[in-house]
C-alpha cells in the first residue's frame, strides 16, 4: 500500500474524483492553497495498493491539464494588486504534483 | 515516532479528540471530503511514539463507529439528485481508515 | 526527496509562506485545528530536496515565535467557558511542529 497526496487544480478535482471513483480507487479530498499564487488548489489522499500505482498516475496524466496564470511579480495573485505596475509574466501551473509515501500498516476499524 | 493520517466521519470526531487529548495523545485535525460519498468527513494527523501505536488503535476502534448511508446509484450524495429514479443502496460507511506513516525525523522550533 | 508536514500558528503562516518562496521553496497550505486549544492553525505540507533540509528549517525556527494561550482547564479554548471557575493556566505553544517523511516517489505531471 502507498499514500499518495497529489496537489492538483481546482478545475480538474471533481472530473478526476469521478474518473477515479469509477476506476474503484478510493480518496479523501483536502482543501489547499498554493504558496506561490495564494490560490486554492486541492490537494488528494489516495491509499492505494502497490500494483495499481501505473494505473493511479495514468488517470492523473489524462485528466488534470496544464494552464498557465498571468501573474504581476511582486504581488501575489491573491492579494488584487492597485499600483504595482511591474509587466504581468505567465506562470505554468501543471497538471498535478504527486508524492508517493511508503505505508507501514494500514487499519480499517 | 509514526505519523497517522486517519480519516474518520465527522460524527465522531469531537470524542475522538477529546479521548486522545485525556490520554496525552497530540492531534491536528483536517477538514476533508469523501470521494465516494462527496459528503464532509474529518482526518485526523496524529505523531505517535512507536510504543503507543496499540493503544491509539483501540481509542479509535472503542469511539468511531461503523454506519450506513443510503444512496442512489449515480447521484452523488452531495448533490440532491432529482429525477434518477434508480433504488436507493446502502452503503457501509466505516468507523475509520488509517495510513501509519514512518517519520524519519521530529523537529520542534 | 522528503515531504515535510508542519503544523505552525496562523500569526506565523504569511511570513513563512513568503519566506519560503522567495527562496524557492515550494509550499501547500492546508487549513488546520490544535487538538487540545481546538484553535485554527496552519499546516504546510513541503516537497524539498534532502540537500535542502537543514536551509529550510533555519528558515522555520527564524519566523515562527513560540506564544502562551491562557486556558481554562477543561473548557475547551473554542468553546467560550461559562461558569467553570478553575484558574486559567498559561500553556505554551511551539513555533513549528515538523514530520519529516521519506518520498519513494515524485511525479509531476
Ligand atoms: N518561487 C517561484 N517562482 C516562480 N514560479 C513559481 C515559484 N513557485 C511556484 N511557481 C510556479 O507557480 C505555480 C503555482 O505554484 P503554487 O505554489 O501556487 O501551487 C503549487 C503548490 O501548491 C504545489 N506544489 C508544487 N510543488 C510543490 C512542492 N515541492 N511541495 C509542496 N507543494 C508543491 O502544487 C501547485 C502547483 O505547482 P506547479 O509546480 O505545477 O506550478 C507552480 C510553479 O510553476
Ligand atoms: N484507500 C483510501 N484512500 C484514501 N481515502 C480513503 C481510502 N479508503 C477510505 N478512504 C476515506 O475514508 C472514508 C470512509 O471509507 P470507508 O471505506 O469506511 O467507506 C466507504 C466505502 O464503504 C464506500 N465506497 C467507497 N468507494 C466506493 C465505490 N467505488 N463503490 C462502492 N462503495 C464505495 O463508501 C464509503 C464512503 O466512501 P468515501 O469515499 O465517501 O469516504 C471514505 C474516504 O474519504
Ligand atoms: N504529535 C503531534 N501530532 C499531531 N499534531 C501535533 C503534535 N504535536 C503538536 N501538534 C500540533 O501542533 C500544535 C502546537 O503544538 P505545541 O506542542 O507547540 O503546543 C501545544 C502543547 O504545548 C499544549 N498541549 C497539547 N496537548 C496537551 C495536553 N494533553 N496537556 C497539556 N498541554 C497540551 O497545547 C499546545 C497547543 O496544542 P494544540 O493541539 O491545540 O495544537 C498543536 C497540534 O495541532
Amino acid at each position: 500500500m502507498k499514500l499518495v497526496l497529489a496537489v492538483i487544480q481546482d478545475a480538474d478535482a471533481a472530473a478526476l474524483i469521478r474518473v477515479l471513483s469509477e476506476n474503484a480507487f478510493e480518496v479523501t479530498k483536502l482543501a489547499s492553497t498554493g504558496g506561490f499564487l495564494r490560490e486554492g488548489n486541492t490537494t488528494l489522499m489516495i491509499g492505494v495498493p502497490d500494483t495499481r500505482m501505473e494505473e493511479l498516475k495514468r488517470h492523473v496524466a489524462q485528466t488534470c491539464r496544464t494552464r498557465t496564470r498571468l501573474v504581476t511579480p511582486g504581488v501575489p495573485v491573491g492579494e488584487g494588486g492597485e499600483g504595482m505596475a511591474a509587466d504581468p509574466v505567465e506562470v505554468a501551473v501543471g497538471g498535478a504534483v504527486m508524492f508517493v509515501l511508503g505505508v507501514q500498516e494500514f487499519v480499517k476499524v
